[in-house]
């Protein structure tokens, strides 16, 4: 089963 | 003092529709280049970048970059009192706590202006890379819209497939399974009926349908939309703002990060 990952796993902080 | 005036009043009004169901709150960050917003779903799955080109309105004034802390339940509901060929203009003093949103009628006998409260947000800003995507999907943007409400009837997910065969969509669910295969258009008349895959590898990803549903209330700003996929990165989906005459006025952007397996 796939579970969701989030946005702020790829993308960094500014 | 930043004012900004739309014809095409109807084009925010759309953009709203856009976003308001995702976001329940964001900043509007306004310089001389336009009005941008960046904010991420209340369960950091999904990101909203949208952009609004200062030359894409009719009178734009900026004298010093300022964000707008704003509602956004609210002013949808705000902008849902301007008829949609009513001309729109924003307007916030520096430092002001409250922002004036001006509808005047086509013939001008009709003015109505509202003001709303701003507010105080500490918004994270997240840097978005520069990706060269795997693979980029063009198509009509009712067809996507299509796609995702009838796979939402079988499961929550949909898996992305996209080969240099053309695009396939599936979903699973306990009722059964479903398939949507979308061959690349040979030659359309229209270009904003095509179906267009530049790949330059294979792409499949798997996202959740719920948030796709939500992108796409962008739909009524484009003819046509974008996907762009590479393994393991977050779908951008994309929706360019687009007047009347065709002419780009910004675009609206979604990402949204992948289900992985475990």
């Amino acid at each position: 089963r796939a579970s969701q990952s989030k946005i702020i796993e790829f993308f960094c902080s500014e | 003092m930043f004012e900004a005036r739309l014809v095409e009043g109807s084009l925010l009004k759309k953009v709203m529709e856009s976003i308001k169901d995702l976001l329940n709150e964001a900043s509007w960050d306004c310089s001389g280049n336009g009005m941008c917003l960046q904010a991420m779903d209340s369960s950091h799955v999904a990101l909203v970048s949208l952009m609004l080109k200062s030359d894409g309105f009719e009178n734009y004034r900026c004298d010093r970059s300022i964000s707008l802390g704003i509602n956004l339940a609210s002013m949808s509901k705000i902008l849902k009192c301007a008829s949609n060929d009513d001309i729109i203009t924003i307007r916030a003093e520096d430092d002001a706590d409250a922002i004036t949103f001006m509808f005047e009628s086509p013939k001008q006998d009709r003015v109505s202006d509202y003001e709303m409260k701003l507010m105080n947000l500490d918004t994270e800003h997240l840097g978005i890379p520069d990706t060269e995507y795997a693979c980029v999907i063009k198509m009509p943007s009712g067809e996507f819209s299509r796609i995702c409400r009838d796979l939402s009837v079988l499961g929550d997910s949909v898996i992305i497939c996209c080969t240099k065969d053309g695009v396939r969509f599936s979903a699973k669910g306990d009722l059964g399974n479903g398939n949507i295969k979308l061959a690349q258009s040979a030659n359309v008349d229209k270009e904003e009926e095509a179906v267009v895959v530049d790949m330059r590898e294979a792409v499949t990803l798997t996202f959740s349908l719920r948030y796709l549903n939500f992108f796409t209330k962008a739909a009524p700003l484009s003819s046509q939309v974008s996907l762009s996929m590479s393994e393991d990165v977050p779908l951008m989906v994309e929706y360019k703002i687009n007047d009347k005459e065709g002419d780009s006025k910004g675009y609206v952007r979604y990402y949204l990060a992948p289900k992985i397996e475990d």
